[in-house]
Protein backbone atom coordinates (compact mmCIF):
# COMPACT_ATOMS: atom_id res chain seq x y z
CA UNK A 1 0.00 0.00 0.00
CA UNK A 2 1.99 3.05 -0.99
CA UNK A 3 -0.37 5.86 -0.06
CA UNK A 4 -0.90 9.34 -0.62
CA UNK A 5 2.29 10.26 0.65
CA UNK A 6 4.06 8.23 -1.68
CA UNK A 7 2.22 8.33 -5.00
CA UNK A 8 3.24 12.07 -4.42
CA UNK A 9 7.02 11.85 -3.81
CA UNK A 10 6.81 8.96 -7.07
CA UNK A 11 5.28 12.06 -9.11
CA UNK A 12 8.12 14.36 -7.53
CA UNK A 13 10.70 11.94 -8.89
CA UNK A 14 9.48 11.66 -11.90
CA UNK A 15 9.62 15.51 -12.57
CA UNK A 16 13.19 15.64 -11.15
CA UNK A 17 14.18 13.03 -14.02
CA UNK A 18 12.77 14.60 -16.57
CA UNK A 19 15.11 17.81 -16.06
CA UNK A 20 17.75 15.75 -15.32
CA UNK A 21 17.39 14.35 -18.80
CA UNK A 22 17.94 17.57 -20.21
CA UNK A 23 20.91 18.19 -18.58
CA UNK A 24 22.10 14.83 -20.41
CA UNK A 25 22.34 12.71 -17.21
CA UNK A 26 22.63 9.05 -17.35
CA UNK A 27 22.85 7.74 -14.02
CA UNK A 28 21.13 8.83 -10.85
CA UNK A 29 21.53 7.60 -7.90
CA UNK A 30 18.94 7.21 -4.92
CA UNK A 31 20.97 10.16 -2.84
CA UNK A 32 20.57 12.64 -6.04
CA UNK A 33 16.83 11.91 -5.71
CA UNK A 34 16.38 12.59 -2.25
CA UNK A 35 18.13 15.84 -1.95
CA UNK A 36 15.95 17.24 -5.12
CA UNK A 37 13.21 16.57 -3.19
CA UNK A 38 13.54 16.75 0.20
CA UNK A 39 13.70 13.59 0.96
CA UNK A 40 16.63 10.93 2.42
CA UNK A 41 17.67 7.85 0.37
CA UNK A 42 16.62 4.96 2.15
CA UNK A 43 12.72 6.26 1.16
CA UNK A 44 13.42 6.66 -2.28
CA UNK A 45 14.71 3.33 -2.53
CA UNK A 46 11.34 2.75 0.05
CA UNK A 47 8.98 4.24 -2.78
CA UNK A 48 10.40 2.62 -5.84
CA UNK A 49 10.16 -1.13 -4.46
CA UNK A 50 7.05 -0.80 -4.17
CA UNK A 51 6.65 -1.65 -8.09
CA UNK A 52 9.58 -3.44 -8.28
CA UNK A 53 13.62 -3.62 -8.50
CA UNK A 54 15.27 -0.80 -10.28
CA UNK A 55 18.61 0.10 -9.61
CA UNK A 56 22.35 -1.53 -9.39
CA UNK A 57 23.98 -1.29 -6.50
CA UNK A 58 27.00 1.18 -6.29
CA UNK A 59 25.90 2.46 -9.93
CA UNK A 60 22.56 3.98 -9.30
CA UNK A 61 19.61 4.38 -11.58
CA UNK A 62 19.81 4.16 -15.18
CA UNK A 63 18.10 7.54 -15.87
CA UNK A 64 15.79 6.19 -19.30
CA UNK A 65 14.82 3.17 -17.73
CA UNK A 66 13.25 4.76 -14.20
CA UNK A 67 11.58 7.38 -16.38
CA UNK A 68 9.67 4.74 -18.62
CA UNK A 69 9.11 3.30 -15.19
CA UNK A 70 7.79 6.08 -13.12
CA UNK A 71 5.83 6.89 -16.52
CA UNK A 72 4.43 3.58 -16.42
CA UNK A 73 3.39 4.00 -12.56
CA UNK A 74 1.52 7.20 -13.39
CA UNK A 75 0.03 6.00 -16.83
CA UNK A 76 1.92 9.11 -18.95
CA UNK A 77 1.04 7.81 -21.79
CA UNK A 78 -2.69 8.24 -21.12
CA UNK A 79 -4.63 12.02 -21.84
CA UNK A 80 -7.01 12.65 -19.11
CA UNK A 81 -10.17 15.20 -20.07
CA UNK A 82 -10.89 17.47 -17.48
CA UNK A 83 -13.92 20.04 -16.63
CA UNK A 84 -13.41 22.94 -14.36
CA UNK A 85 -16.07 24.53 -12.91
CA UNK A 86 -16.11 27.96 -11.47
CA UNK A 87 -13.87 30.36 -13.62
CA UNK A 88 -12.51 33.17 -11.17
CA UNK A 89 -9.34 34.02 -10.30
CA UNK A 90 -8.04 30.45 -9.55
CA UNK A 91 -9.79 28.70 -11.90
CA UNK A 92 -8.47 31.00 -14.60
CA UNK A 93 -4.90 30.62 -13.09
CA UNK A 94 -5.67 26.61 -13.50
CA UNK A 95 -6.82 27.43 -17.31
CA UNK A 96 -3.62 28.85 -18.36
CA UNK A 97 -0.97 26.97 -16.53
CA UNK A 98 0.66 25.20 -18.98
CA UNK A 99 2.34 21.87 -16.84
CA UNK A 100 -1.46 20.60 -16.53
CA UNK A 101 -1.61 19.87 -20.49
CA UNK A 102 2.49 18.84 -20.32
CA UNK A 103 1.57 16.57 -17.93
CA UNK A 104 -1.55 14.65 -19.77
CA UNK A 105 -4.25 16.56 -17.91
CA UNK A 106 -6.36 18.74 -20.44
CA UNK A 107 -9.22 21.17 -19.00
CA UNK A 108 -11.87 20.63 -22.18
CA UNK A 109 -14.93 22.16 -20.91
CA UNK A 110 -15.43 25.02 -18.26
CA UNK A 111 -18.43 26.26 -16.86
CA UNK A 112 -19.69 29.42 -14.47
CA UNK A 113 -22.95 30.88 -13.14
CA UNK A 114 -21.96 34.38 -14.00
CA UNK A 115 -24.19 35.70 -17.01
CA UNK A 116 -21.38 38.72 -17.76
CA UNK A 117 -18.94 35.54 -18.09
CA UNK A 118 -21.02 32.90 -19.96
CA UNK A 119 -20.14 33.36 -23.90
CA UNK A 120 -16.93 34.65 -23.04
CA UNK A 121 -13.76 33.03 -23.92
CA UNK A 122 -10.71 31.94 -21.77
CA UNK A 123 -8.13 29.61 -22.38
CA UNK A 124 -9.05 28.87 -25.36
CA UNK A 125 -12.48 27.14 -24.79
CA UNK A 126 -15.95 29.58 -23.98
CA UNK A 127 -17.21 29.59 -20.66
CA UNK A 128 -20.47 27.60 -20.52
CA UNK A 129 -23.23 28.13 -17.74
CA UNK A 130 -23.47 25.69 -15.24
CA UNK A 131 -27.35 25.04 -15.56
CA UNK A 132 -26.05 22.82 -18.84
CA UNK A 133 -23.08 21.07 -17.17
CA UNK A 134 -25.42 17.99 -17.21
CA UNK A 135 -26.77 17.85 -20.96
CA UNK A 136 -23.23 19.08 -21.91
CA UNK A 137 -20.64 16.98 -20.10
CA UNK A 138 -22.88 13.19 -20.22
CA UNK A 139 -21.47 12.87 -24.11
CA UNK A 140 -17.95 14.18 -23.38
CA UNK A 141 -16.52 11.02 -21.40
CA UNK A 142 -14.65 13.28 -18.93
CA UNK A 143 -12.35 11.61 -15.62
CA UNK A 144 -11.80 14.74 -13.70
CA UNK A 145 -13.35 17.34 -12.24
CA UNK A 146 -11.97 20.38 -11.22
CA UNK A 147 -14.04 22.83 -8.52
CA UNK A 148 -13.06 26.08 -7.94
CA UNK A 149 -16.30 27.53 -6.62
CA UNK A 150 -17.16 29.32 -3.29
CA UNK A 151 -17.69 27.29 -0.64
CA UNK A 152 -21.82 27.63 -0.53
CA UNK A 153 -21.79 25.89 -4.31
CA UNK A 154 -19.40 23.19 -3.57
CA UNK A 155 -21.67 20.59 -2.80
CA UNK A 156 -24.14 20.82 -5.49
CA UNK A 157 -21.76 21.05 -8.36
CA UNK A 158 -19.71 18.31 -6.82
CA UNK A 159 -23.12 16.44 -6.73
CA UNK A 160 -24.33 17.26 -10.63
CA UNK A 161 -21.06 16.10 -11.62
CA UNK A 162 -20.99 12.70 -9.89
CA UNK A 163 -24.33 12.39 -11.74
CA UNK A 164 -22.71 12.98 -15.37
CA UNK A 165 -19.85 10.46 -14.37
CA UNK A 166 -17.33 12.36 -12.77
CA UNK A 167 -15.52 9.92 -11.17
CA UNK A 168 -12.57 11.99 -9.48
CA UNK A 169 -12.94 15.77 -8.05
CA UNK A 170 -10.27 18.33 -7.06
CA UNK A 171 -11.74 20.63 -4.60
CA UNK A 172 -10.35 24.06 -3.89
CA UNK A 173 -12.89 25.44 -1.74
CA UNK A 174 -12.42 25.39 1.77
CA UNK A 175 -15.79 23.27 2.67
CA UNK A 176 -16.79 19.64 3.66
CA UNK A 177 -17.84 18.03 0.72
CA UNK A 178 -19.57 14.29 0.86
CA UNK A 179 -19.14 11.84 -2.11
CA UNK A 180 -20.09 8.17 -2.73
CA UNK A 181 -17.39 5.72 -1.50
CA UNK A 182 -16.73 4.97 -5.69
CA UNK A 183 -15.62 8.72 -5.90
CA UNK A 184 -12.31 10.18 -5.58
CA UNK A 185 -11.97 13.19 -3.73
CA UNK A 186 -9.16 15.47 -2.73
CA UNK A 187 -9.33 18.71 -1.20
CA UNK A 188 -6.04 21.08 -2.06
CA UNK A 189 -5.71 23.07 1.00
CA UNK A 190 -2.05 25.72 0.07
CA UNK A 191 -2.37 26.30 3.75
CA UNK A 192 -0.92 23.04 4.22
CA UNK A 193 2.14 24.07 2.02
CA UNK A 194 2.35 27.40 4.06
CA UNK A 195 2.74 24.58 7.33
CA UNK A 196 5.45 22.92 5.81
CA UNK A 197 7.46 26.04 4.63
CA UNK A 198 7.88 27.66 8.43
CA UNK A 199 8.29 24.26 10.71
CA UNK A 200 11.35 23.74 7.99
CA UNK A 201 12.39 27.42 8.67
CA UNK A 202 11.55 27.55 12.22
CA UNK A 203 13.46 24.01 12.84
CA UNK A 204 16.67 24.40 10.18
CA UNK A 205 19.44 22.56 11.15
CA UNK A 206 17.53 20.59 13.84
CA UNK A 207 15.84 18.00 11.60
CA UNK B 1 14.37 13.25 10.46
CA UNK B 2 10.37 13.54 9.95
CA UNK B 3 10.69 15.14 6.21
CA UNK B 4 8.27 17.19 4.58
CA UNK B 5 5.89 14.45 3.82
CA UNK B 6 5.46 13.87 7.37
CA UNK B 7 4.87 17.64 8.33
CA UNK B 8 2.16 17.67 5.49
CA UNK B 9 0.63 15.08 7.49
CA UNK B 10 1.05 16.29 10.47
CA UNK B 11 -0.72 19.78 9.48
CA UNK B 12 -3.52 17.45 7.92
CA UNK B 13 -4.18 15.72 10.87
CA UNK B 14 -4.48 19.28 13.06
CA UNK B 15 -6.95 20.37 10.08
CA UNK B 16 -9.49 16.83 10.98
CA UNK B 17 -8.86 17.68 14.67
CA UNK B 18 -10.14 21.33 14.80
CA UNK B 19 -13.36 19.75 12.61
CA UNK B 20 -13.82 16.58 15.14
CA UNK B 21 -13.87 19.39 17.80
CA UNK B 22 -16.50 21.36 15.94
CA UNK B 23 -18.27 17.83 16.26
CA UNK B 24 -18.26 17.72 20.04
CA UNK B 25 -15.54 14.39 19.77
CA UNK B 26 -13.83 13.55 22.64
CA UNK B 27 -11.30 10.97 21.77
CA UNK B 28 -9.73 10.29 18.61
CA UNK B 29 -7.85 6.74 17.27
CA UNK B 30 -5.11 6.59 14.66
CA UNK B 31 -7.70 4.86 12.87
CA UNK B 32 -9.92 7.68 12.60
CA UNK B 33 -6.74 10.03 11.66
CA UNK B 34 -5.62 7.93 8.90
CA UNK B 35 -9.21 7.19 7.63
CA UNK B 36 -9.98 10.91 7.32
CA UNK B 37 -6.43 11.41 5.65
CA UNK B 38 -5.80 8.80 3.32
CA UNK B 39 -3.38 7.16 5.62
CA UNK B 40 -2.93 3.66 7.61
CA UNK B 41 -3.42 4.13 11.48
CA UNK B 42 0.13 2.77 11.81
CA UNK B 43 1.23 5.64 10.16
CA UNK B 44 -0.58 7.76 11.99
CA UNK B 45 1.34 6.26 15.23
CA UNK B 46 4.55 6.45 13.66
CA UNK B 47 4.42 10.14 12.67
CA UNK B 48 2.79 11.21 16.28
CA UNK B 49 5.64 8.91 17.94
CA UNK B 50 8.18 11.74 16.44
CA UNK B 51 6.94 14.33 18.73
CA UNK B 52 6.65 12.56 21.87
CA UNK B 53 4.22 9.65 23.75
CA UNK B 54 0.77 10.54 23.25
CA UNK B 55 -2.27 8.21 22.91
CA UNK B 56 -3.43 5.74 25.17
CA UNK B 57 -3.38 1.87 23.81
CA UNK B 58 -7.09 1.26 23.56
CA UNK B 59 -8.86 4.87 24.09
CA UNK B 60 -6.66 6.55 21.43
CA UNK B 61 -5.75 9.96 21.71
CA UNK B 62 -7.47 12.67 24.10
CA UNK B 63 -8.57 15.61 21.37
CA UNK B 64 -7.83 18.50 22.90
CA UNK B 65 -4.78 16.87 24.03
CA UNK B 66 -3.24 16.35 20.80
CA UNK B 67 -4.64 19.38 19.09
CA UNK B 68 -2.38 21.79 21.60
CA UNK B 69 0.72 19.29 21.11
CA UNK B 70 0.28 19.74 17.09
CA UNK B 71 -0.60 23.63 17.79
CA UNK B 72 3.21 23.55 19.37
CA UNK B 73 4.69 21.91 16.59
CA UNK B 74 3.24 24.11 14.06
CA UNK B 75 3.87 26.97 16.08
CA UNK B 76 0.04 28.09 15.53
CA UNK B 77 0.19 30.71 18.06
CA UNK B 78 3.07 32.73 16.01
CA UNK B 79 1.32 34.86 13.37
CA UNK B 80 3.62 35.08 10.23
CA UNK B 81 3.70 37.98 7.80
CA UNK B 82 4.19 38.04 3.98
CA UNK B 83 5.02 39.10 1.39
CA UNK B 84 3.54 38.43 -2.80
CA UNK B 85 4.63 39.10 -5.52
CA UNK B 86 2.36 39.29 -8.49
CA UNK B 87 -1.32 40.26 -8.36
CA UNK B 88 -2.47 38.61 -11.06
CA UNK B 89 -5.22 35.71 -11.30
CA UNK B 90 -3.28 33.42 -8.96
CA UNK B 91 -1.66 36.18 -6.54
CA UNK B 92 -5.56 37.24 -6.31
CA UNK B 93 -7.34 33.93 -5.80
CA UNK B 94 -4.76 33.62 -2.44
CA UNK B 95 -5.32 37.17 -1.17
CA UNK B 96 -8.90 36.43 -0.81
CA UNK B 97 -8.06 32.94 0.62
CA UNK B 98 -9.55 33.17 4.10
CA UNK B 99 -7.21 30.06 5.31
CA UNK B 100 -4.41 31.66 5.25
CA UNK B 101 -5.16 34.28 7.58
CA UNK B 102 -6.92 31.31 9.64
CA UNK B 103 -3.66 29.64 10.04
CA UNK B 104 -1.70 32.06 11.35
CA UNK B 105 -0.57 33.61 7.71
CA UNK B 106 -1.22 36.57 7.09
CA UNK B 107 -0.22 38.66 3.74
CA UNK B 108 1.08 42.08 4.59
CA UNK B 109 2.40 43.28 1.03
CA UNK B 110 1.75 43.10 -2.47
CA UNK B 111 3.98 44.05 -5.37
CA UNK B 112 2.90 44.11 -9.12
CA UNK B 113 5.13 45.87 -12.32
CA UNK B 114 1.83 46.29 -14.36
CA UNK B 115 1.05 50.01 -14.47
CA UNK B 116 -2.62 49.60 -14.05
CA UNK B 117 -2.55 47.68 -11.12
CA UNK B 118 0.14 49.73 -8.61
CA UNK B 119 -1.82 52.16 -6.37
CA UNK B 120 -4.91 49.53 -6.63
CA UNK B 121 -6.55 47.88 -3.49
CA UNK B 122 -6.69 43.82 -3.39
CA UNK B 123 -7.42 41.96 -0.79
CA UNK B 124 -7.55 45.17 1.79
CA UNK B 125 -4.09 46.11 0.50
CA UNK B 126 -2.52 48.98 -1.72
CA UNK B 127 -0.82 47.19 -4.86
CA UNK B 128 2.55 49.02 -4.42
CA UNK B 129 5.56 49.04 -7.39
CA UNK B 130 7.82 45.86 -7.49
CA UNK B 131 10.96 47.98 -7.81
CA UNK B 132 10.28 49.58 -4.41
CA UNK B 133 10.17 46.47 -2.94
CA UNK B 134 13.58 46.47 -1.17
CA UNK B 135 13.05 50.02 0.79
CA UNK B 136 9.47 49.01 1.66
CA UNK B 137 10.38 45.43 2.99
CA UNK B 138 13.53 45.92 4.80
CA UNK B 139 11.36 48.41 7.49
CA UNK B 140 8.94 45.57 7.96
CA UNK B 141 10.40 41.97 9.30
CA UNK B 142 8.27 39.63 7.10
CA UNK B 143 9.65 36.35 6.94
CA UNK B 144 8.01 34.41 3.97
CA UNK B 145 7.35 35.34 0.46
CA UNK B 146 4.95 34.13 -1.83
CA UNK B 147 5.79 34.17 -5.55
CA UNK B 148 2.77 34.02 -8.02
CA UNK B 149 5.11 35.71 -11.63
CA UNK B 150 5.25 34.38 -14.88
CA UNK B 151 8.44 32.39 -14.84
CA UNK B 152 10.76 34.88 -16.62
CA UNK B 153 10.27 37.46 -13.81
CA UNK B 154 10.84 34.47 -10.90
CA UNK B 155 14.73 34.33 -10.34
CA UNK B 156 14.83 38.43 -9.62
CA UNK B 157 12.04 38.71 -7.79
CA UNK B 158 13.10 35.32 -5.63
CA UNK B 159 16.64 37.48 -5.43
CA UNK B 160 15.46 40.54 -4.21
CA UNK B 161 13.34 39.20 -1.52
CA UNK B 162 16.45 37.48 -0.02
CA UNK B 163 18.18 40.59 0.06
CA UNK B 164 15.69 42.18 2.20
CA UNK B 165 15.84 39.12 4.27
CA UNK B 166 12.98 36.75 3.71
CA UNK B 167 13.95 33.60 4.69
CA UNK B 168 11.13 30.94 2.93
CA UNK B 169 10.15 31.34 -0.30
CA UNK B 170 6.56 29.95 -1.88
CA UNK B 171 7.70 29.64 -5.37
CA UNK B 172 4.29 29.35 -7.98
CA UNK B 173 6.15 29.85 -11.06
CA UNK B 174 7.00 26.42 -13.36
CA UNK B 175 11.10 27.84 -13.20
CA UNK B 176 14.05 26.43 -11.74
CA UNK B 177 14.98 28.73 -9.07
CA UNK B 178 18.47 28.93 -6.97
CA UNK B 179 18.89 30.18 -3.46
CA UNK B 180 21.81 30.09 -0.97
CA UNK B 181 22.00 27.38 1.33
CA UNK B 182 20.28 29.17 4.45
CA UNK B 183 17.05 29.52 2.39
CA UNK B 184 14.03 27.51 3.05
CA UNK B 185 12.52 27.00 -1.28
CA UNK B 186 9.45 25.37 -1.88
CA UNK B 187 7.82 25.36 -5.06
CA UNK B 188 4.08 24.47 -5.73
CA UNK B 189 3.01 22.53 -8.65
CA UNK B 190 -0.63 21.43 -8.77
CA UNK B 191 -0.07 18.84 -11.96
CA UNK B 192 1.17 16.75 -9.06
CA UNK B 193 -1.96 16.53 -7.06
CA UNK B 194 -3.33 15.62 -10.43
CA UNK B 195 -1.01 12.66 -10.61
CA UNK B 196 -1.98 11.41 -7.40
CA UNK B 197 -5.93 11.85 -7.97
CA UNK B 198 -5.71 10.08 -11.01
CA UNK B 199 -3.24 7.32 -9.94
CA UNK B 200 -5.80 6.37 -6.75
CA UNK B 201 -8.74 6.98 -9.52
CA UNK B 202 -6.96 4.10 -11.75
CA UNK B 203 -5.59 1.68 -8.99
CA UNK B 204 -8.99 2.12 -7.05
CA UNK B 205 -9.51 -1.03 -4.84
CA UNK B 206 -5.94 -2.85 -5.98
CA UNK B 207 -4.21 -0.50 -3.36
N1 LIG C 1 -7.44 25.50 -1.79
C1 LIG C 1 -6.72 26.59 -1.85
O1 LIG C 1 -5.58 26.58 -1.48
C2 LIG C 1 -7.38 27.86 -2.36
C3 LIG C 1 -6.65 29.01 -2.66
C4 LIG C 1 -7.35 30.12 -3.14
C5 LIG C 1 -8.75 30.07 -3.28
N2 LIG C 1 -9.42 28.94 -2.94
C6 LIG C 1 -10.86 28.76 -3.07
O2 LIG C 1 -11.16 28.60 -4.46
C7 LIG C 1 -12.46 29.11 -4.72
C8 LIG C 1 -12.36 30.13 -5.84
O3 LIG C 1 -11.58 31.23 -5.42
P1 LIG C 1 -11.43 32.54 -6.35
O4 LIG C 1 -10.48 33.44 -5.69
O5 LIG C 1 -11.14 32.06 -7.75
O6 LIG C 1 -12.90 33.13 -6.29
P2 LIG C 1 -13.65 33.95 -7.40
O7 LIG C 1 -14.79 34.61 -6.74
O8 LIG C 1 -12.67 34.79 -8.15
O9 LIG C 1 -14.18 32.83 -8.40
C9 LIG C 1 -15.31 32.03 -8.15
C10 LIG C 1 -16.02 31.78 -9.48
O10 LIG C 1 -17.06 30.81 -9.28
C11 LIG C 1 -18.21 31.24 -9.94
N3 LIG C 1 -19.38 30.61 -9.31
C12 LIG C 1 -20.00 30.95 -8.14
N4 LIG C 1 -20.99 30.07 -7.89
C13 LIG C 1 -21.01 29.18 -8.91
C14 LIG C 1 -21.83 28.06 -9.24
N5 LIG C 1 -22.83 27.65 -8.45
N6 LIG C 1 -21.57 27.37 -10.35
C15 LIG C 1 -20.58 27.75 -11.19
N7 LIG C 1 -19.76 28.82 -10.95
C16 LIG C 1 -19.98 29.52 -9.82
C17 LIG C 1 -18.18 32.76 -9.84
O11 LIG C 1 -19.00 33.36 -10.82
C18 LIG C 1 -16.69 33.05 -10.04
O12 LIG C 1 -16.39 33.17 -11.41
C19 LIG C 1 -12.97 29.66 -3.40
O13 LIG C 1 -13.75 28.71 -2.77
C20 LIG C 1 -11.70 29.91 -2.59
O14 LIG C 1 -11.92 29.82 -1.21
C21 LIG C 1 -8.75 27.85 -2.51
N1 LIG D 1 2.14 26.03 -9.31
C1 LIG D 1 0.94 25.89 -9.80
O1 LIG D 1 0.29 24.90 -9.61
C2 LIG D 1 0.39 27.03 -10.66
C3 LIG D 1 -0.96 27.09 -11.03
C4 LIG D 1 -1.36 28.18 -11.82
C5 LIG D 1 -0.43 29.16 -12.22
N2 LIG D 1 0.87 29.05 -11.84
C6 LIG D 1 1.90 30.02 -12.17
O2 LIG D 1 1.71 31.17 -11.34
C7 LIG D 1 2.15 32.33 -12.03
C8 LIG D 1 1.03 33.34 -12.07
O3 LIG D 1 -0.04 32.83 -12.82
P1 LIG D 1 -1.33 33.73 -13.14
O4 LIG D 1 -2.32 32.89 -13.84
O5 LIG D 1 -1.74 34.44 -11.89
O6 LIG D 1 -0.69 34.79 -14.16
P2 LIG D 1 -1.12 36.31 -14.38
O7 LIG D 1 -0.51 36.74 -15.65
O8 LIG D 1 -2.58 36.44 -14.18
O9 LIG D 1 -0.38 37.08 -13.17
C9 LIG D 1 0.96 37.40 -13.15
C10 LIG D 1 1.13 38.73 -12.45
O10 LIG D 1 2.53 38.99 -12.25
C11 LIG D 1 2.80 40.33 -12.60
N3 LIG D 1 4.21 40.45 -12.93
C12 LIG D 1 4.85 40.09 -14.08
N4 LIG D 1 6.18 40.33 -13.97
C13 LIG D 1 6.38 40.84 -12.72
C14 LIG D 1 7.55 41.29 -12.02
N5 LIG D 1 8.76 41.27 -12.56
N6 LIG D 1 7.39 41.75 -10.77
C15 LIG D 1 6.16 41.81 -10.20
N7 LIG D 1 5.02 41.41 -10.82
C16 LIG D 1 5.13 40.91 -12.06
C17 LIG D 1 1.85 40.65 -13.74
O11 LIG D 1 1.67 42.03 -13.90
C18 LIG D 1 0.58 39.91 -13.27
O12 LIG D 1 -0.21 40.71 -12.44
C19 LIG D 1 2.63 31.85 -13.40
O13 LIG D 1 4.01 31.63 -13.36
C20 LIG D 1 1.91 30.51 -13.58
O14 LIG D 1 2.60 29.62 -14.42
C21 LIG D 1 1.26 28.02 -11.06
Amino acid sequence: QIGPSGVTRIALYYRVLSSLTEEGVRYVSSEELGERTGNNAAQVRKDLSYFGNFGKPGVGYDLTDLQDKLSQILRKEDSRKMALVGVGNLGSALLSYDRFKEEGFQITAIFDNDRRKIGCQRGGLVIQDVTELKPILSKDGISIGIVTVPSAATQKVVDELIEVGVRAILNFAPSRVTVPDFIILQNVDLSIELDRLSFFLENKGSI
